[in-house]
């Protein structure tokens, strides 16, 4: 009567799908396309290459009576490919990838690809195709199914070509049921803003009816990629401790703690130990049990680490922040400010804000958001971020002369090594208070140089009135 | 340089504990409370069983410097127990459960049970500990742990006991870091408005001052429990289609139909097999790659069929529901509307509402929203939520005369084998339309009722003044 089952991650994702962003048509369409264009940008800044990246949509077939369509999705980049011992599993394995380290990527869950792939298959029944080279001799191509109740790809076909013109890159072409009608927008919109946060990317839109939607790139400037950190010790549980001391080859604990945390030098090492009561000199592997917890609790409470290293972060820039906000809203006035890293449960993390006033700005009651983390445009959710928080309970805008309808955007990006996302589908930012923190600072400093300049604005009013 | 992994689930929930409910430590007791009071209400339920659940929090130490304390969790019931072969994977391994069938409960995702004791292993590094006995001959005792990167249940201990007083139900015991005084006001509300879902539940909650909170039941009445039902056809995919047809014994496709789906008789699988031009004789298990994705379709596109059998759904019912309310806020006025059956995506829901001012309700801007699904109050994450879309955005409250300023209060509960949840955490419904237009029928219906009450008021006060 009481019948138990163990699911797969691939079945379970199936299953709830509509939690990572599949929830009906349009939608779908919506997020396989930006979880392959993540996918690529990821696969450009690995290898500080200037992303090119074409997106071509066409239609297959009409869905009778659903008012959706057939259609097949590619996407093609010059990233820096896959290794071919990898390719089935990155697409169609779930919980498989190669984003799991302690720096900032856009991906993050090893799901965002394989889903857009399973939703195609569920739709259609078809197969889908990669194509990749990593710039060597030989270009690989899988067609591929995935076995969603194992969670294991299904290669139907490999095949193998010479590279005569050293291409390097990726490209997947996959046919899913969706509805273009009602995610045109949306998709247009994740392009226009996507420009925003990676200036040095140029992306090609193709649609259903062949129109072509070019993004050229602003700069030619590869962003500083970031570093892979070791964990910072404010963030440690026993569980992260038991894996860090089976996978060291450290002999003493003090060795061991340097050599496995950030901001832990032998100084730092010898007053956790002191503090844990352990000797310096004791093999990690020979810890028990208890002194495990102990040596947790010792970090936990320590107290005096210094700040998290943020060269695991890569944010926009101020620079090229104000460069995206003037290109797309074209406004009179723009101010645009970084603040200094800060961190939250030993993860780095930085606020970029821009705050844009009049010009082609379209009069709002409220305030125009553009919100970004780890450089990825989230245009849903909006109610769930913590930035709607911050701007619609933190924020008096009156207080800085600004009307209840006025031409006023705001666009905010956080990135980290580990974004709090709410939710799989990557559309909210949770309110970590370190992070709404740093967002009030930001923008206030932003809206108070919006007040001078709406100031300088009255007082020339009024002397042309006299 | 790109270094691939695979992780279990369980890794995965626990890099991203944040999204299962495991944020911060005054979040993680609420979430630890109620992942296991809703697992002792599906226990019960199951048995038609009257629930008596006692959760007690014991303090077992302080935890310098961070204003928390390692307490001890238990929570005892008198459900129907677990089967000892499937203890350890009940408790240890994420996405294995019972729920996954096709009706209505309070879990759903095979997570959050082991989810708990995830969180308490890897802040204390302590086992947990789980007794139960389905009222049989014995009693089983388990030591646990769980081995996250295998998603392994890892068994210390394992004791029988004679069952010599034929006790049945289930005892869960373990050590997690927590908060109390962060989220005590959160577990006594969530105790509060269980007592409104589940008016048949006696719960009995020791917190760690000894005190006592007793929430004692408001009826010897059982709830009708909801059935197992097969899919309803609308909701069918080629991966459904596919299990099903490699799980059934039918020999012909007339007889799969029928005995797969529900709302399927012999006339309506012949009109479908017809439209899909497919044999009504044939061996599913014959069928081709494209004869398949042919059935979905032209099922998909029947649109003939009866709306989905509602007798997977037990909601609350207008009298308790009306009774909860009643108990809980005390109000003058009340109005309570259980909607017909409706569905979205093939699956049925109900949505019941109760609306209730006055009395010793506090006034408020707004509306105090208290939010429901599948018997489960919903504490967190009201913004994002489908009821606060509709309350702030579909419903006009000074048409029905509510002054800006009311002691007004909104009780909804929406129920389905399937709720489309915003994420695993459980917190949010996401804004399906048929369940969007549902909740406005349901709560314009209760307005409209008090607007003539409140007519009424004004019109006393009227004559009163003159
Ligand atoms: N265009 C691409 N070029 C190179 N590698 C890719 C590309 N697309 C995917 N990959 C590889 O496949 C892996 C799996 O991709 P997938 O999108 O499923 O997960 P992810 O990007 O790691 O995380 P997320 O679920 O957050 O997107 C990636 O980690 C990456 O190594
Ligand atoms: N108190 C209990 N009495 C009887 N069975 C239980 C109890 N608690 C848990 N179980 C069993 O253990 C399984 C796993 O529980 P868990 O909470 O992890 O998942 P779930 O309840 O199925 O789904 P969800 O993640 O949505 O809570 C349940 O499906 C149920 O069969
Ligand atoms: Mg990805
Ligand atoms: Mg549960």
């Amino acid at each position: 009567e009481v019948k138990f089952e163990q699911i797969s991650p691939a079945d379970f994702f199936y299953r709830n799908r509509d939690i990572a962003g599949f929830s009906n048509p349009s939608r779908s369409l919506y997020t396989s396309v930006r979880e392959l264009v993540e996918n690529s940008l990821d696969a450009a800044e690995i290898g500080r290459i200037l992303p090119n990246i074409i997106v071509e949509l066409t239609a297959e077939s009409e869905v009778e009576g659903e008012g959706t369509s057939i259609y097949k999705l590619r996407v093609e980049d010059n990233g820096i490919g896959v290794d071919p011992n990898y390719i089935p599993r990155a697409f169609a394995t779930v919980l498989f990838g190669s984003k799991y380290g302690y720096k900032q990527n856009r991906g993050t869950f090893g799901l965002g690809g394989t889903m857009a792939l399973l939703y195609g298959q569920i739709t259609t029944n078809r197969p889908a195709t990669v194509i990749s080279s990593k710039g060597g001799k030989e270009i690989h191509k899988f067609v591929l199914m995935i076995d969603i109740m194992k969670n294991e790809p299904r290669v139907l076909k490999h095949e193998v070509y010479k590279n005569e013109r050293k291409w390097r890159g990726t490209i997947i072409e996959f046919y899913l049921e969706a509805d273009y009608t009602g995610s045109k927008a949306k998709i247009i919109e994740y392009f226009k803003q996507t420009a925003i946060s990676n200036p040095h990317a140029s992306i090609l839109f193709i649609d259903v009816k062949g129109r072509m939607y070019f993004f050229p790139r602003a700069t030619d400037i590869v962003p500083e990629p970031p570093k892979e950190t070791r964990p910072h010790p404010v963030g440690v549980d026993v569980e992260l401790m038991n894996r860090l001391i089976a996978n060291s080859k450290e002999k003493t604990l003090l060795s061991f703690l340097v050599s496995n945390f950030q901001r832990v030098g032998e100084k730092t090492a010898r007053e956790i130990l002191e503090i844990a009561n352990l000797p310096i000199d004791k093999d990690p592997k020979k810890l028990t049990h208890e002194e495990i917890t102990n040596l947790v609790e010792s970090m936990k409470n320590y107290g005096k680490f210094r700040a998290p290293d943020p060269s695991s972060v890569s944010p926009i820039g101020e620079e090229l922040l104000r460069i995206g906000i003037q290109n797309m809203l074209k406004p009179d006035f723009i101010y645009v400010v970084q603040r200094p890293p800060s961190s939250y449960s030993g993860y780095p993390f930085v606020v970029e804000v821009g705050l844009a006033y009049g010009g082609q700005i379209p009069p709002i009651e409220g305030v125009h958001l553009y919100r970004f983390a780890n450089k990825i445009p989230l245009l849903y959710d909006e109610r769930a971020d913590v930035v709607w928080k911050v701007v619609t309970e933190k924020i008096d805008w009156s207080y800085y002369k600004v009307p209840k309808i006025a031409p006023i955007a705001l666009v905010t990006h956080i990135c980290s090594p580990k974004i709090p996302y709410k939710s799989v589908g990557k559309e909210a930012v949770a309110d970590r208070p370190e992070i709404e923190r740093e967002l009030v600072i930001a923008i206030r400093e932003a809206a108070r140089q919006l007040k001078l300049y709406l100031s300088k604005i009255e007082k020339k009013k009024m002397t042309i009135k006299r």
